[in-house]
Formats: C-alpha cells, structure tokens, sequence
C-alpha cells in the first residue's frame, strides 16, 4: 500500500504543472524510497526524469512497488482542485485500479476526497547512463525564464555559448536577432541570485525555443536552475526539489 | 538550416 502524506499541496501542483504541457501520460513509480517519473514527449525531443524523495513527503510508506499510470490532464484537474496549503496525501492499494487524492485544511475541518482512474500505459523505458557535461551553468531559475521567453518572440531556435566565464543566449529570427549575455556572479546575501559557470570546454549548442519554453514551467519549483551542456549531447535541466528533483534532457538542433 | 536531433539517436531503450 501506498500513503504519501505532504505538508503542502503546493509541491505536487507545481510538479503536475511544470510536466502536463510536455507528457500525456505518465507511470509513476512507487517504491520506499520515494515516487519517481520518466516520461517522453510525444515528438521524442524531451524527456522529464522527475524523482520525489521520501524525504519530501511529512508521512511515507510504501510496502511494495507499485506502478500509477496516470493521465496528466485528468491529474492535474483533480490537484487545482485543492489550496496550494492544503496536506495532501495520496493513497494506492498494492494492485490499484485508482489513486485517492486527499486535502485537508491545517484546522482539519475540511477533507476534499478524490479518486483518479489509473490507466495501463506501455512505454518505452531509456537507460540514461552517467553523462559527462563539458559545462555546467547554475542562474537564477526566474532570469532563464525570462530570457526564453524573450527570445521565443525572435525565432524557434536558441543557441546557447557558453565561453569561460559567459553564457550567451543567442536568438536570429526573421525580422530580427537578440541575445543575453550571462556572466559569472556571486550574491553572498542572496546565494539564490548568482551565477555560477564551471566550464571545461567551450559550448556552441541550439535548442527548439518551443521546448524551452516547456521547462521553464519549473520555475516555481526551484530559485536556481542547473543547465548541463556537452558538445552534441542532450542537454540537462535540473531543478531541485526539497529533496529529489525535476530534470529535463533536451536534444539539440544540428546542421543538416 | 537546423535539423531537431530526436532522443533516441543518443539513449538505448532498457
């Protein structure tokens, strides 16, 4: 049996609504160590790799693996239901054909029950070795979203260059070109606003504006996102949850 | 002009 308690519904919400744009369907994975996702987008461009941590829940346990397939809409209409304040637990028998979704206000005196029919989803699992990343850049999560949101208005693609100790976003559209440049930044007050570039080789990557506009519905999760770059590689999103994460691996563009 | 690279070309299915 599963019963997962959160102190806040709020977690979840921002978690279902960084991923229902890119994934219809998902199967979450139940174990004792916590609740973890991987999912592909239907174009095969994107994929979401999401873990929660035992440790993110106030009460956890998990007597046996169990696997929620479940639809992302339908779960996400279900969960805006709730107060982003509200404790949420969710609840699965050991071979469950539901998921019971329970809020509760902090005075207890009000209990919203909803149950989500779980469906049967075959999809195909990829193995993700152990990548090595030729940069890594930390920023503030809200300052990339702003700046892929901005250069979405310019053209489909954005071409990230990283140097040593500059990020450069790069946007050439038909009426126009734009970019941002990014550089290394330290905020002792405000940790959650530097910048910080470890770079090992210089980066020349692009990206479909489309699908970084995707991830950075994540940014309510986290201050910081961590961006891993490697010539001709997928790309790594990360941002972090109190304990796990929410990671997107992103496939370049090429010349053709 | 730009060619989107598909995920499959780089992960295995396990």
């Amino acid at each position: 049996m599963l019963e997962g308690k959160f102190d806040e519904a709020s977690l979840l919400k921002k978690v279902i609504d960084a991923m229902k744009d890119s994934v219809k369907l998902c199967n979450f994975n139940c174990t004792e160590n916590g609740i973890s996702v991987q999912a592909i987008d239907d174009s095969r461009v994107l994929l979401i790799s999401l873990l929660i941590e035992a440790g993110s829940f106030e009460d956890y346990r998990c007597d046996r693996n169990i696997v929620l397939g479940l639809e992302m809409e339908s779960l996400n209409k279900i969960i805006k239901n709730g107060n982003a304040s509200d404790m949420l637990t969710l609840v699965a028998e050991d071979s469950p054909d539901a998921l019971n979704l329970i809020f509760e206000d902090k005075r207890r005196d009000r209990i919203a029950e909803y149950s989500l029919k779980l469906m049967d989803i075959d999809q195909d699992f990829l193995k993700i070795e152990d990548m090595k990343f030729d940069a890594v850049v930390n920023m503030p999560s809200a300052e990339f979203a702003k700046i892929c949101r901005d250069m979405k208005t310019l053209s489909e693609s954005l071409q990230i260059i990283i140097t040593k100790d500059s990020v450069k976003f790069n946007s050439e559209g038909d009426f126009g070109s734009g970019s941002v440049v990014i550089k290394s930044f330290t905020d002792l007050e405000k940790t959650e606003e530097s910048v910080r570039i470890t770079l090992e080789k210089p980066i020349n990557l692009t990206f479909g504006a489309k699908y970084l506009n995707d991830i950075i519905k994540s940014t309510p999760l986290a201050s910081q996102v961590t961006i891993k770059l490697c010539d001709k590689q997928p790309a790594l999103f990360e941002y972090q949850l109190p304990s796990g994460y929410l990671r997107f691996y992103l496939a370049p563009k090429f010349e053709d | 002009k730009l060619k989107q690279a598909s995920l499959m070309s780089f992960f295995s299915k396990s």
